[in-house]
């Protein structure tokens, strides 16, 4: 607990931190004699004391305060800082918060516990306090068997005033059970129909991701070694086995997945546990929040790429970068021949990993929500910047074979920023609108990818796996009739290099206007094929009446996705149209 | 970010090719302007087909 390591001298804390390191080596023989016992041929990496390294799995469990309120504890260790969720009002809060600490040998390993009572009115106040050395806590000889302590809390104030207690446990993880369920966790990102078993493709997208050419040589030989019955599809377990094999021999990863931090390939086993810290930082299997997650860290780690739209600005290691391209194919209406759109593998796997996993699923419990808003807040002001201004070449080489600049209304001089390149006009008559005359023929809305479908249900058949879309989620209760439930449905979607101004479909008059507030999910067909996310019911939108004497009602949907948040409008509610006519852009932003 | 029109049900009959395209879940690249159907009060009727018709 708290102030019993500082007494120490010099000397004996050196003997001590000597026989702390010794019982802790006893203490996790027993994990060395299993690992002996598997077979595994790293046994024994974790018991070497100059390189000790291991997970502390520290638990608050619940405090005894003097006084009732509604309490929240913080646990401070290193540079880190997680807290617990608030309590309910009283005296005896209780959380039950874990957190998977990092304990090394040159690394910290005193935590501070303090505890606040929390108040809508004004900042969180801090009542008590406590330290603990974890090393200490687990080497101690006193009732090995035990985990749990009950601490003093102190009066920040004063320091010798006890304000309350603590109770909290610490036990050191199973080295073998966290390699395992390691490797089995990241296998789970590909396994997409979830049925525990991966083909060769899947197992393959995931090397791929990694980046690492060494492994992605080997990828076959693994998955055959796998493979025993060589039916194509092997078991994760088995396949975990050997992944955690590869993994000790020649690590597969260069730089961490979720945060994107390089990774000391000599220190393997350290490698292995950062990125098991930081996969549960994500999973909200960790109750307490906070650590290794920024918008910051996840920019720059590929499982939270989260959209086709992340490296709009910097092409220079932008999606042609390495051979690993993924494709979707679209059939172009004009040639009438299929195309290939390309995009990193890794946004491709970040994707999936994101919407259709269940693992995804959690990340976007955890804040992940929060990560899209604020990155797309930010990329918006990146791009109304002037210096933005410099990234327009270098898009408009990338996109060379898609971006017509003879048909842009302005020379590429006169965009003073991203955005306004963006939301470029084109010269009139760059577009012709079919039967321009007829009322009674509509047009499409923008230059897009366009899937249409004759009712709610065959667009669920072919296309929206959401469970939870309906007519009604997409236009909100008070927009929809009974004429809408089982109406026509026609989704354009914008792709980065498209032109970003979207048109009239039909001629009318604009009724009315609702801004719907919601995330930022991409509008990717990965995550509108995905289950377990409604991208068109969850996502930002604005939905506009048209009113036509052709075609009855047209409820106008424009939906925000990540990066490219902002809706703008160039018409108002009571203005009569005429299909063709500009109705408004998407931009990014927020 | 994406564009959802929503049509009264029978309020238009929407272009043959995109509707096959779709129910093979493959999406088709178009351009503003770009027809997309017609009412359906029209389609009764019946556009000329512009792609059979002959200059004479």
């Amino acid at each position: 607990g708290h102030g019993s390591s500082k007494e120490e001298n010099g000397a004996a804390e050196s003997q001590s931190k000597g026989s702390r390191r010794a019982r802790l080596k006893q203490r996790l023989h027993l994990h060395r004699r299993r690992r002996s016992r598997s077979n595994s041929p790293s046994h024994g990496k974790l018991l070497n004391a100059e390189n000790f390294a291991g997970i502390a799995l520290l638990t608050l469990v619940r405090a005894e305060m003097k006084f009732k309120d509604k309490w929240l504890a913080c646990v401070s260790f290193g540079e880190q800082t997680f807290r617990t969720n608030i309590s309910d009002q009283t005296d005896k809060p209780v959380w039950n918060s874990e957190k998977k600490l990092l304990l090394e040998k040159n690394g910290p390993h005193v935590a501070r516990i303090s505890i606040y009572e929390t108040n809508k009115m004004s900042r969180n106040n801090l009542i008590g306090y406590c330290e603990i050395d974890l090393l200490e806590f687990l080497t101690r000889d006193s009732d090995s068997n035990s985990n749990s302590e009950i601490l003093d809390l102190l009066d920040p104030s004063t320091s010798d005033k006890i304000v309350g207690k603590i109770s909290v446990s610490c036990s050191v993880e199973d080295p073998i059970e966290t390699e395992k369920s390691f490797a089995r966790r990241i296998l789970s990102i590909v396994d997409y129909n979830e049925d525990g078993k991966l083909s060769f493709s899947e197992f393959s997208d995931l090397i791929n991701a990694f980046g690492n050419q060494v492994a992605a040589n080997k990828k076959e030989e693994m998955f055959k070694a796998a493979d025993k019955n060589g039916d194509g599809v092997v078991s994760m377990d088995e396949l975990a086995a050997l992944l955690a094999i590869q993994q000790e021999k020649e690590p597969l990863m260069n730089c961490c997945p979720v945060c994107g931090e390089t990774l000391e390939v000599s220190d393997k086993l350290n490698y292995m546990i950062h990125l098991t810290l930081c996969f549960d930082e994500g999973t909200g299997k960790q109750v307490m929040t906070g650590g290794f997650l920024t918008d910051k860290q996840a920019s720059y780690g590929w499982m939270f790429k989260l959209s086709e739209w992340a490296h709009v600005s910097s092409y220079d290691v932008g999606l042609n970068s390495g051979s690993s391209a993924n494709h979707i194919v679209v059939f172009d209406r004009r040639t009438k021949r299929l195309v290939e759109e390309l995009i990193d593998e890794k946004i491709v796997l970040s994707m999936r990993a994101i919407y259709q996993s269940k693992l995804g699923l959690g990340l976007l419990d955890t804040g992940a929500k929060d990560i899209l808003q604020s990155l797309s807040e930010k990329q918006g002001k990146k791009m109304n910047s002037v210096e933005s201004a410099k990234d327009i070449p270098k898009f408009v080489e990338f996109f060379k074979d898609q971006i017509n600049l003879a048909e842009v209304k302005h020379p590429l001089e006169h965009f003073k920023t991203f955005n306004e390149f963006f939301v470029r006009e084109l010269k009139p008559g760059a577009r012709p609108i079919a039967y321009m005359e007829r009322d009674d023929v509509a047009i499409s809305a923008a230059d897009s990818r366009l899937m249409a479908f004759k009712s709610v249900d065959e667009s669920l058949r072919f296309w929206i796996k959401g469970r939870k879309f309906s007519i009604q989620g997409l236009l909100g209760k008070d927009q929809c009739s009974n004429a809408f439930i089982n109406g026509t449905l026609v989704i354009f979607r914008l792709a980065p290099q498209d032109y970003h101004r979207f048109h009239f479909p039909v001629s009318g008059t604009v009724q009315q206007f609702v801004h719907i507030p919601g995330c930022l999910y991409t509008v990717n067909p990965i995550a509108v094929n995905s289950k377990y996310c409604n991208v068109f019911t969850e996502n930002k939108r604005v939905v506009s009446m048209l009113s036509t004497a052709e075609f009855g009602k047209v409820a106008f949907v424009a939906i925000g996705a990540t990066m490219v948040g902002s809706i703008t409008f160039s018409k108002k509610e009571g203005d009569h149209v005429k299909k063709g006519e500009e109705f408004g852009y998407f931009s990014f932003g927020g | 970010s994406t564009v959802i029109c929503v049509f009264e049900k029978d309020a238009i009959e929407i272009d043959e090719d995109l509707l096959a395209n779709s129910a093979r879940s493959l999406e088709t690249l178009v351009t503003v302007g770009m027809k997309l159907g017609v009412s359906k009060k029209l389609a009764n009727i019946g556009l000329p087909n512009i792609e059979k018709c002959v200059l004479q």
